[in-house]
């Protein structure tokens, strides 16, 4: 569903 | 594409007053200012996980007042037992970023 590694934009992840 | 927004005008003023209190910067909130008024909500961080990848429609990492809205929307709904969509519904997609 998230993509895997790189930054993410997400901060519940 | 003309369908009315799922946010009710009373909502929306709702939802931008609470937006304004949180201090946005150039119209826009940062991930760590909205996320202790998600985590307020109670709900599982997985489900407020995907609350933000559905509001945050341009990837941005942050939250202008109409995606702040969404967030806000879907916390609600979520809390009255709905659950959240895997997807944002078009009705729930800002008439902005249409």
């Amino acid at each position: 569903q998230y993509p895997a590694g790189g930054s993410s934009t997400n901060p519940f992840l | 594409a003309d369908a009315p927004w799922v946010v009710k005008p009373e909502e929306k003023m709702k939802f931008d007053s609470i937006f304004d209190s949180l201090g946005p910067v150039g119209g826009m909130l940062s991930g760590d200012k909205v996320k202790p008024v998600l985590l307020n909500s109670k709900l599982p961080v997985d489900i407020l996980g995907r609350v933000w990848e559905l509001s945050d429609l341009d990837r941005d990492g942050m939250l202008d007042r109409d995606e702040f809205s969404v967030a806000m929307y879907l916390v609600y709904r979520a809390l009255e037992g709905e659950p959240v969509p895997m997807s944002l519904p078009p009705p729930l997609v800002p008439p902005s970023k249409r």
